[in-house]
C-alpha cells in the first residue's frame, strides 16, 4: 500500500519570488538596464495524488505511481518551470558598443511537476 | 567563482565580463526598443521574441557599433575643400555563431551650438560620398585606386541638420572575415551652390553674422553601425516530441 504523506499548501510545487539584483553579482558596471528583474524559481513537492493545480505531466503521474510502489528506487517527480518569459537587457560590451539583447526563458511564470 | 561566472556568461553569449572603458550615451532608439520589448514581455507571450520589428528582420541582438576610425584630412589636407573621415566598425564583436540580419550605417549631422551659433551660417547642404576601402594603402600612395564609391548623395542641413542611413549588410558580412575589414571613407563637401565664403557674406550684408573660418563651418557628424544579428542557439523554437 502506498504511503500517504500529507502535504500542506505551503510546500507544494509553485513559483517562489526571487529578485535578481545585478549589483549582487557585480554586473552593474556593464549592464545598463534593467538593474535587476523578478526571476522567480520553482520549489516544492509533487505529492500523490497530483492535483490539477500542480500541472502534472502524464510522465509525472506515472512516476508518482511508481514512486508510491518503490519509494527508494524511484524519486518523486521534480518541481520545474513549465512556462518562462523572456527579458531584454541593455549593456556595454568591451568595445563600448551599446547592445540590446533579448534572452529567452529568464522569468519563471509557472511551475509544474 | 570566476570559472562559474565565466560559464554563466558563456551561456549568455559573452566570453567574459565586459569591461567598458566609457559609458557612452545610449541611443534613443535603443531605449525605445528596450522599453517596448519590456512592456511586450509583460503583456503577452505571443509576439515573436526573435524578431526585431523596428527593423523588420529576424534577430535577438541589436548592437550600436561605434566608429573607431579617425579623421583622414581636414580643410588643409589632400582632400581640397572637403573633410575625409575613415570609418571603421569592429565586426569581430559578433560571435561566429551569430547570423547577421542587418547592418545599417547611420550618419547624423548636428550643429554644435557652442562652437557654431545659429547666426553663423554654414552650408545648407553637403555632398556626401562614401567609399569602401578595398585594401590598405601605403603612406604617400594614391588612395583612389584602393577604394570604390558606395554612395554619393546630397544631404540637406536646413532647416535642421539631417541624417543619412544606408544598408551595408552584405559589406558588413564580408567585414566579419579576418583581414577583410578596411572600413569606409566618408567624404563631406559643402554643396557648391550653397557655400558661403566671407566675401559672399559681406555681399549679402548680414550685419549680425560673424565671419567664420577660411571657408565655411561644417556641422559635427557622428557615424554608427546598427547591427542586428540572430543567435540561433538562443532563439530556438521549442521542439515537440
Amino acid at each position: 500500500s502506498a504511503v500517504y504523506l500529507p502535504v500542506t499548501p505551503s510546500n507544494v510545487c509553485k513559483p517562489r519570488r526571487l529578485y535578481i539584483d545585478f549589483k549582487d553579482v557585480g554586473w552593474q558596471d556593464w549592464i545598463i538596464a534593467p538593474q535587476g528583474y523578478l526571476a522567480n524559481y520553482c520549489h516544492g513537492e509533487c505529492p500523490f495524488p497530483l492535483s490539477e493545480s500542480l500541472n502534472g505531466t502524464n510522465h509525472a503521474i506515472l512516476q508518482t505511481l511508481v514512486h508510491s510502489l518503490d519509494p527508494r528506487g524511484t524519486p518523486q517527480p521534480c518541481c520545474v518551470p513549465i512556462r518562462l518569459s523572456p527579458v531584454s537587457m541593455l549593456y556595454y560590451d568591451n568595445n563600448d558598443n551599446v547592445v540590446l539583447r533579448h534572452y529567452q526563458d529568464m522569468v519563471v511564470d509557472e511551475c509544474g511537476c | 567563482l570566476k570559472t562559474q561566472e565565466r560559464l554563466f556568461l558563456n551561456s549568455l553569449g559573452l566570453s567574459a565580463r565586459p569591461k567598458p572603458s566609457a559609458h557612452r550615451r545610449v541611443p534613443s532608439v535603443l531605449w525605445r526598443m528596450f522599453k517596448s520589448t519590456s512592456t511586450r514581455d509583460n503583456d503577452t507571450h505571443e509576439s515573436d521574441p526573435c524578431m526585431v520589428s523596428e527593423y523588420g528582420v529576424r534577430g535577438n541582438i541589436v548592437r550600436f557599433v561605434q566608429d573607431q576610425g579617425r579623421l583622414v584630412s581636414g580643410w588643409s589636407g589632400s582632400c581640397h575643400g572637403c573633410v575625409e573621415k575613415h570609418l571603421f566598425f569592429n565586426m569581430s564583436v559578433l560571435q561566429p555563431v551569430e547570423q547577421l540580419s542587418l547592418a545599417q550605417l547611420e550618419i547624423k549631422f548636428q550643429w554644435d551650438m557652442f562652437r557654431t551659433p545659429r547666426f553663423v551660417l554654414g552650408p545648407q547642404a553637403l555632398s556626401v560620398s562614401l567609399y569602401k576601402v578595398l585594401r590598405a594603402t601605403l603612406r604617400g600612395a594614391s588612395h583612389e585606386a584602393n577604394r570604390r564609391l558606395v554612395l554619393s548623395q546630397s544631404v540637406q542641413l536646413e532647416p535642421e541638420p539631417g541624417s543619412l542611413t544606408l544598408d551595408l549588410t552584405a559589406l558588413a558580412e564580408n567585414w566579419r572575415k579576418p583581414g577583410h575589414n578596411y572600413g569606409l571613407v566618408l567624404e563631406l563637401q559643402p554643396h557648391p551652390a550653397h557655400t558661403l565664403t566671407t566675401d559672399t557674406f559681406m555681399a549679402q550684408n548680414l550685419a549680425n553674422a560673424v565671419p567664420f573660418g577660411p571657408t565655411v563651418t561644417l556641422p559635427d557628424f557622428h557615424a554608427s553601425l546598427v547591427a542586428v544579428s540572430l543567435n540561433p542557439l538562443q532563439c530556438r523554437s521549442r521542439q515537440k516530441r
